[in-house]
């Protein structure tokens, strides 16, 4: 079973056209996953980044002086958090079935 | 299906009996149709909502063709629900489903779905082997319009790949067959999620279309209707110019086959938490959609072509 644990998704809202045409660079590197894609100025693109990947990733963004925010910390804690509601609800469910 | 649980989400088997619990509850409402097998040989199940008649003026909604979002197959549980509810009481509603049908496809990627509760909760794409270690398309690729073009992706690693050949999955492939033996489908509907859009034809080309002027006002409106729940707003335009080219998208392809009311949604929400929207969330993104499916439906029935 695939596990995120340290994934963090980054939101960067592109500033201008170079930043935009930066980002999109991004897109040939296969680690990272687009949540929501490059499309055009001021219009926010998220990416899930593997933990391997961050440090490099961070260091590359404030090199071309690109704003990020972390939009999710930890991938895997929420994801973990979706999978205790599930059995919690299934198990809720058990004797009125 | 009055105890199913909506403000939860469910896993494939889940579903799967809620669809069938629909169908025995509503007989006379509501068939299950099975319009194909994905690769890994699941059924790709297709509720018919009808009240009679044969080969009706149709209207295709489909959710969960990218398996992780998984707010869509959630909220097309409960737009099956408000369907049988709502005949009968909302004159509207019953008023299309008098004249028209409605064929929903809650889970169009079972076998992605499966994947995303079983191995990879990120997972996309569909299963099919692609011939190297990255199994799967992006079946929002794969489509016969443009195919192959800007926006999609021949490298099989990526999550935008597109496949070997424009309708090479059979998830993709049994739409397209059903599509066209069906012959009179008025209106198509294609729900993704997320970052709150509504959009029309073309994604693979800046052509706009001829019916760009009815499709944009009608989108506006549907957005309207939907915000006056809860204020969430949408963006609305063509693909292209909302989010970005792609290449070999559905309601291209649905548009090209005669299908003036194309759209495609990306549900709630914002960016927060993007594919793992928190269950409390279901029902409102459900609720606020469904008056932009009305709307559209609407217009659909009272502008026949």
């Amino acid at each position: 079973k695939e596990t995120f644990e340290g994934h963090q998704v980054l939101r960067i809202v592109p500033k201008d056209e170079v930043q935009l045409a930066l980002i999109k660079d991004l897109e040939d590197m296969s680690e990272l996953d687009f949540w929501t894609d490059v499309t055009d100025v001021a219009y926010p693109v998220d990416i899930r980044v593997p933990f391997d990947s961050l440090m490099v990733l961070k260091a590359h963004l404030m090199s071309q002086d690109i704003d990020y925010t972390i939009m999710i910390d930890d991938l895997q804690v929420m994801l973990d958090e979706e999978q205790q509601e599930m059995e919690s609800a299934a198990r809720l469910g058990q004797p009125r079935s | 299906t009055d105890t199913f649980d909506f403000s939860r989400y469910h896993n494939l088997n889940e579903i799967s009996s809620f669809q069938d619990m629909l169908v025995a509850e509503n007989p006379s409402l509501v068939s299950k149709l099975v319009i194909g097998q994905s690769y890994q040989g699941r059924p790709l199940n297709v509720l018919k909502f009808s009240t009679g008649g044969t080969n009706r003026p149709a209207i295709w909604i489909d959710t969960g063709i990218h398996s992780r979002e998984w707010v869509t197959q959630a909220s097309g549980t409960w737009f099956a629900k408000k369907i049988v509810t709502d005949f009968g009481k909302d004159p509207a509603l019953t008023t299309i489903l008098n004249k028209m049908d409605i064929f929903l496809e809650i889970v169009t990627n079972p076998d992605g779905f499966y994947y995303t509760h079983s191995n990879n909760r990120m997972w996309r794409k569909t299963r099919k082997p692609s011939g190297s270690g990255c199994y799967g398309v992006d079946p929002n690729r794969n489509w016969d319009a443009g195919f192959g073009g800007p926006g999609a992706s021949s490298n099989p690693c990526s999550e935008t790949y597109r496949g070997p050949r424009a309708h090479s999955e059979s998830e993709v492939k049994s739409i397209v067959d059903f599509v066209r033996s069906h012959g009179n489908i008025k209106a198509f509907i294609s729900i993704h999620a997320y970052s709150q859009m509504l959009m029309y034809p073309y994604g693979y080309t800046r052509t706009a279309v001829k019916d760009q002027a009815e499709l944009h006002a009608l989108a506006q409106r549907a957005i309207s209707d939907l915000s006056t729940l809860y204020g969430t707003r949408y963006r609305y335009g063509s693909i292209i110019n909302t989010i970005y080219q792609a290449s070999g998208g559905t309601i291209d392809w649905t548009y090209n086959q005669g299908i003036k009311y194309s759209y495609t949604f990306e549900l709630r929400d914002t960016g927060r938490y993007g594919f793992i929207l928190p269950s409390n969330q279901i029902i409102p993104t459900a609720k606020e959609t469904w008056l932009a499916l009305m709307t559209i439906m609407n217009h659909t029935l009272n502008n026949p072509y």
